[in-house]
């Protein structure tokens, strides 16, 4: 990928939607280096996969409705694979 | 269901609230949870008893932050609670998070919704994907408490695993928290056997499954109850009971465990271990049990063979066991129930009731079980 001009500021939302989908997804390692580039297709799968479990439109994006439900109070237990 | 669908071997399970949040009161926190509990109840066979100590098979708590689980919660909102599938140790217990901010209502967090899901949990079922179920993992008040219905999902779900209840029948109760019917015994059906019978406080209870049958002076009619209407915490399925009278306890027995309850009010430190009443670690249940009040001499039926209990001295009687025919000719095991009245002992067993004269020693009366319930 051509460097960005400026390094940009993460949007807290990245941290925070990278944090939901390890604690809940089952985000692995190799797709949490890669979740800064988040067009990456692994990293847009496993928010697809969120949002289909969660009943949202699969666009695949930390669009507005999916951070409205990934912020609201769940149940501490993963939605996928259960605790390790 | 969890990955391998780990589940409960055993449908009677205890459960045991270790701690309490100071957002409400203690009284609040056990009936939510009974409530709770019920509604998983309700659409299984499975039945579940609280202990006041020791380790349960769902232990419940509350701690905020790391609380030596490796999951440590996180603060005000987001992770609410969690709970581990069915297994020994620290499977099947729950935990809430102390950070929130647990209510009875709609404002803050409602205990008895999250109660409710993370028991599913504890009872095997995983998040479901379907908005409208309890196992759905976003929390969701849109359901009063008052109004709460399991969605099919989270029936199919906890039914995959145990069953529907033993009478998913048709005939309607209306149960707070479930619509799936449940089927009240019929009282004037030939084949009706009981589970128990005992006095208590002048009156008769006549139990069955999940409900009891109470006749009283004052209203020849019985009334028929839920269990758990008078003892939420009580399992249903009894296997005996019997009324110590000079004590104003009802002692109520299933399987190797015995409650002692005082009116509608069970006794701290219940359920015991009935061997703790002497009997051998063999016995795994009780049949019945009667008590004579002017003797206060207690018996126990088990099998072929009976104890007597002295309840002055709380102690088991020597040269028990003894064979039931050898003492009560005509009284064939098993005992399903047993009452003391008029003078005599009157013996449930399937259908028929023996009538049986203690100086007599000999039957002197059959009839049908329900017939003390005018049928």
């Amino acid at each position: 990928y051509p460097l960005q001009g400026s390094v940009r500021q993460e949007p807290p939302n990245m941290d925070f939607a990278q944090r939901y989908l390890e604690k809940y997804y089952n985000l692995d390692k190799i797709e949490k280096q890669m979740f800064k580039r988040k067009d990456s297709s692994p990293v847009v799968k496993k928010i697809q996969e969120m949002q289909k479990f969660l009943g949202l439109e699969m666009t695949g994006k930390l669009d507005s409705n999916t951070m409205d439900v990934m912020l609201k109070p769940r149940c501490g237990v993963p939605d996928v694979g259960g605790f390790t | 269901t969890f990955p391998g669908s780990p589940k409960w071997r055993k449908t009677h399970l205890t459960y045991r609230v270790e701690n309490y949040t100071p957002d409400l009161p203690r009284e609040s926190v056990d009936a939510a949870i009974e409530k709770a509990l019920k509604v998983w109840e309700a659409v299984t066979p499975l039945t579940f008893s609280r202990l006041s100590e020791g380790e349960a098979d769902i232990m419940i708590s509350f701690a905020a932050g790391e609380h030596g689980d490796f999951y440590p919660f996180d603060g005000p909102g987001q992770s609410l609670a969690h709970a581990y599938p069915p297994g020994p140790g620290f499977y099947g217990d729950v935990h809430f998070d102390e950070d929130e901010k647990w209510t009875l209502g709609s404002s803050g967090i409602n205990f008895f919704l999250v109660a409710a899901h993370e028991l599913g949990h504890a009872l095997g079922l995983f998040h479901s994907d379907k908005k409208e179920s309890l196992m759905y993992p976003v929390y969701n008040f849109s359901k009063s408490p008052a109004h709460f219905r399991l969605s099919q999902d989270d029936i199919d779900g906890i039914q995959s695993l145990y069953g529907p209840h033993p009478y998913s029948g048709v005939i309607v109760v209306p149960t707070s928290s479930v619509s799936p019917r449940t089927e009240i015994p019929t009282k004037c059906d030939p084949s009706l056997s009981f589970d128990a019978v005992s006095p208590l406080r002048g009156e008769l209870l006549f139990f069955k499954d999940r409900y009891l049958w109470r006749l009283s002076h004052w209203n020849p009619e019985p009334e028929v109850h839920l269990i758990s209407a008078f003892w939420p915490s009580l399992p249903s399925h009894l296997d005996a009971a019997y009324e110590a009278n000079s004590k104003d306890r009802v002692f109520i027995f299933k399987g190797t465990q015995f409650w002692a309850v005082r009116g509608s009010e069970v006794q701290a430190g219940y359920p015991k271990s009935i061997h703790t009443l002497g009997f051998p670690l063999a016995v795994r249940k009780i049949d019945a049990a009667v008590s004579d009040k002017e003797t206060k001499k207690t018996y126990f039926f088990v099998g072929d063979q009976y104890w007597r209990f002295d309840e002055k001295r709380w102690l088991m009687d020597k040269g028990f066991p003894r064979l039931i025919r050898d003492d009560f000719p005509g009284i064939e095991p098993q005992v399903d129930a047993v009452l003391q009245a008029f003078g005599f002992f009157y013996f449930f067993h399937g259908s028929s009731q023996f009538e049986f004269d203690p100086n007599a020693k000999m039957v002197t009366h059959t009839l049908k079980s329900n017939s003390w319930l005018l049928c």
